[in-house]
């Protein structure tokens, strides 16, 4: 099964929120997704219920002390997994930002870490192409690159591309991706031009699922669970539950 | 005049926004403000209408070469000038991030630069706490800590305001600093709710002006434009215009 970085180097354009929901959406279907909190500032891992974690149950383990993954995987509420997140994390750029292995290491991982080949696995990235999000991009199948309609995120999408088309070159494989547009507010005329000019630009690359701006999606994170858990008819669980649809029948997690 | 660095690790809050509106707001009133660019994503430089700068005319020739900040300043259309940021700022963390007076570089830049001892200098970072920050921080009278309405940016707060304490113990000198609430939807009850945890944990480093959600505040920078250029009726106007006056009036730029 794929595994999938969620990543875009613009900030709060619901990178989080989609690793969250489209992680429980698959796991309501059934498909034992695990997700990687891969952003020290922990928002998953909090959004997921598990809360805060010390830095030997987290990813930094994993980095700093060859801790097997599946070792720190821990459950959520509705049972998907997820290892978590710490602080520590923030530290690797640091550690390792000028060793030229680094950026492999998480490949290695789950390669090496046998239970967890048979899983969609969801990385949730922070907003910055440093050594963890170099990880996650070098260990991911596929990238999922949400955009909000707004212009200051445009920018971003279109720098991130090319950097995507340099480390296909250098890795000489494709990385095939999908924009998902996010924080799409019906009611105003800048989310429908942001969203044809990312038409124009990407194509087919654009998923056919928007996600509505829906509060929602900005409330279950305060109570560490998914939008299908917090309120299942609301407007963000339908559009989430559509693009974790969409997704799987393109085959995006195979 | 004060130095104020615009700072949240949290992604999209609406540091961007602020410095953008902020500086015009001083700009209007005469105070001939300055603003820095040191998010190598560049957004103030462009929505501010300077747009793309090849790396030897931005902030990473002043880290790189020691070009006088002075130097570097190009104009707005309004007539407020801005040090616009580059991609090649990027690259800083890995050059210099081991080097302990890294940190301090802009801080003694600003000092030997005499031309920009008397106007209000507004500077925008990056939604992470690396060199660019760190010497954002170092070189700051002030940090102005905008804060979206919601739950996962409210998280953010409270580390960071750990972080500024550290910072504080470490330099020997106070960081006063104000929290400003931004895109809050009156529509929301979550956004009253986030408030009022903000209020009761922050009392009065809580600005009094709130920022709200308006469109007119995502779509000035498309044009390249602040906001009471793009529509100085709109809401957005009305508040940036309140928070500047606020602000002006405590002393935060004296
Ligand atoms: N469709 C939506 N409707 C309403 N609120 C949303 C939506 N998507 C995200 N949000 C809220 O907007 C904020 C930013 O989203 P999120 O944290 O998922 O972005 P991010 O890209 O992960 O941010 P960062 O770059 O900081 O990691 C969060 O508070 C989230 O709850
Ligand atoms: N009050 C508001 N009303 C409507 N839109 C807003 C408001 N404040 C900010 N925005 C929009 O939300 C997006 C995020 O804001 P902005 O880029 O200023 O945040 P940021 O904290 O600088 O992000 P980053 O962490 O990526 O630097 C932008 O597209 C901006 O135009
Ligand atoms: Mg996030
Ligand atoms: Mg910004």
């Amino acid at each position: 099964m794929a595994v999938v970085a969620v990543f875009n180097q613009k900030g709060g354009v619901g990178k989080t929120t989609t690793c969250l929901n489209v992680t429980a959406a698959l796991s309501i279907a059934g498909t034992n997704p695990v997700a990687l909190d891969l952003d020290p500032q922990g928002h998953l891992t909090l959004a997921s219920g598990v809360g805060h974690v010390t830095s030997d149950h987290s990813m930094a383990a994993f980095f700093n002390h060859k801790t097997p993954l599946v070792q720190l995987l821990q459950d959520t509420s509705r049972g998907w997994q997820i290892a978590p997140a710490s602080l520590e994390l923030a530290k690797l750029d640091a550690l390792l930002g000028s060793d030229p292995h680094a950026a492999s290491l998480l490949k290695k991982g789950l390669q090496e870490d046998l239970a967890l080949t048979g899983a969609p696995i969801m990385i949730d990235c922070c907003p910055m192409l440093g050594v963890l999000t170099l990880n996650a991009l070098l260990a991911a199948d596929r990238v999922l690159v949400p955009v909000s309609a707004d212009f200051l995120s445009l920018q971003g999408v279109q720098r991130l591309d090319s950097a995507l088309n340099v480390l296909e070159k250098k890795l000489s494989r494709k990385i095939p991706r999908r924009i998902l547009v996010t924080r799409f507010d019906s009611r105003r005329k800048l989310s429908y031009d942001i969203y044809d000019k990312l038409r124009d630009q990407f194509g087919s690359l654009i998923c056919n699922t928007r996600i509505g701006e829906n509060v929602a999606l900005a409330t279950s994170p305060m109570h560490g669970i998914d939008v299908f858990e917090y309120d299942n008819h609301s407007t963000g669980a339908a559009d989430y539950r559509a693009l974790a649809k969409e997704l799987w029948e393109s085959g995006f997690f195979a």
